[in-house]
């Protein structure tokens, strides 16, 4: 049974999507047997790793909101050992139209079940919000990685995330758990950075990840090229810390 | 009759919030009477002015869903001019439970039209994406100001986006409009900056400010210390470049 690993935090634009994205690739390039779920209507994972979201037989919004079989939606060995399953901008009313249904919050998990053998690990790109695509992440997963921006701002809603992770582990998947968090675009130039770090590593006492991914122009170039940072620039510091960060993940969710 | 101004885009750490906060105070610094809502449970706005979410006694939550008075709920005089309606962590909430009401996109126009008069100008925080309460901003506004990020990953929503506001101007509120688009985290030593622009020039060939924010750490830090950059480093390029945003607004929205 694979591991199933939830990249989220409410807060916006601190590096969800690129971290799913490097993670996955990098640990599908270590032989490891890898989904992607983009959960985004944004759709930037699946933009990131070249696919066309206009072009989607079937999406995350197919498996979620009509049961559509998971195995016929994913686009299997879009990078060796990876499968994606895209998101479009379908997806943007799921949240209005789960609300209606039964088992709402259970969506995903029922979804992904019968597939998550075939499966290493699964990682799932979480929208920045609490709403119910979150939730149904969070009741999917065995564990969440928090990427969290070296900003002020981005400390703000810590709380809240957590409160939502235990309400959901109490009524609906007692398993879930922090897997870490992990800072991100750190600059090393600012005060601000160092600060923050501090103030995370005082929140969350042992969950750090020791990997801190530097802000690097080089990332945020690589989805404009439909490629990874190990394809885009394999030598970039963007690079060296998602290789690091992957084997960190790797560790903690016990992968041979 | 004041203006009603929403700063809006699903794409997370744009700069909504930063833009918001910053252009209302300049606004208010000028003289006119403006009102700021945090229509975001991140509560971003509410903290980046230095108020306690903790201490709401009412909040937007309570405006939006429980119909309570604006006026009492309204912090006012947070600065000189400027009043502030805040968010804490009960809007999480919201968007469920707006879904079972009826009128359920109009409550935020109901709610601000009676206190719309007080203002010159009313701008709206919107969270980092299209669901119900982003929804209830462009209801309630006479217009969209859009943060683009100088990302490519920024670029992708813009048609989700325009689409949405397409679908409230047909059906809910016919003089809905792009006031401007503004460019945002400009980073004079990547091309990529330059490439995005050009894009999103192409893109939205006369709404573009001229107003290029540029990335300057000052304005992630002065939210620490609950300060606008014109408090926290009036000197610095960041007040410059909201100094003239918030004169480019004033004057597509003919501010005397
Ligand atoms: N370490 C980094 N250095 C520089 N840029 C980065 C870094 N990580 C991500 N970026 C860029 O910053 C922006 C935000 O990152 P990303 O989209 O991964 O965040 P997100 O949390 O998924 O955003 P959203 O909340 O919209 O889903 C993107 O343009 C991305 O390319
Ligand atoms: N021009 C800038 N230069 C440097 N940092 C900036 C700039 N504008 C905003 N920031 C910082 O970038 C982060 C994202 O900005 P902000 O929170 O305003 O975006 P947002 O679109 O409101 O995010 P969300 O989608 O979560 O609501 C914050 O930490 C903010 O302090
Ligand atoms: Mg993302
Ligand atoms: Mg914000």
């Amino acid at each position: 049974m694979g591991h199933t690993l939830a990249l989220a935090n409410q807060k916006g634009g601190v590096g969800k999507t690129t971290s799913a994205v490097n993670v996955s690739s990098y640990l599908a390039s270590l032989g490891h047997h890898v989904l992607i779920v983009d959960l985004d209507p944004q759709g930037n994972a699946t933009s990131s790793l070249g696919a066309d979201k206009r072009a989607l037989n079937l999406s995350t919004y197919d498996v979620l909101v009509h049961g559509a079989d998971p195995r016929e939606a994913v686009i299997s060995k879009i990078r060796p050992n990876l499968d994606l399953l895209g998101a479009n901008n379908a997806l943007a009313g799921a949240e209005v139209e789960l609300v209606q249904l039964t088992n709402r919050e259970q969506r995903l998990r029922r979804a992904l079940e019968p597939i998550s053998g075939d499966y290493d690990v699964i990682l799932i790109d979480c929208p920045p919000s609490l709403g119910l695509l979150t939730v149904n992440a969070f009741t999917a997963a065995n564990s969440v990685v928090v990427p969290i921006q070296c900003e002020y701002l981005a400390l703000e809603g810590l709380m809240q995330l957590i409160n939502t992770m235990d309400l959901v582990k109490r009524r609906l998947n007692p398993a879930l758990d922090v897997l870490g968090v992990v800072m991100t675009m750190f600059d090393s130039r600012t005060r601000l950075s160092t600060q923050v770090v501090e103030n995370v590593r005082r929140f969350f006492p042992n969950r750090m990840f020791r990997t801190i991914v530097p802000r690097s122009v080089r990332l945020a170039e690589a989805p404009s090229h439909g490629q990874t940072i190990l394809e885009y620039d394999s030598r970039s510091a963007g690079a060296d810390a998602y290789r690091q960060l992957g084997d960190e993940v790797a560790q903690r969710i016990g992968l041979p």
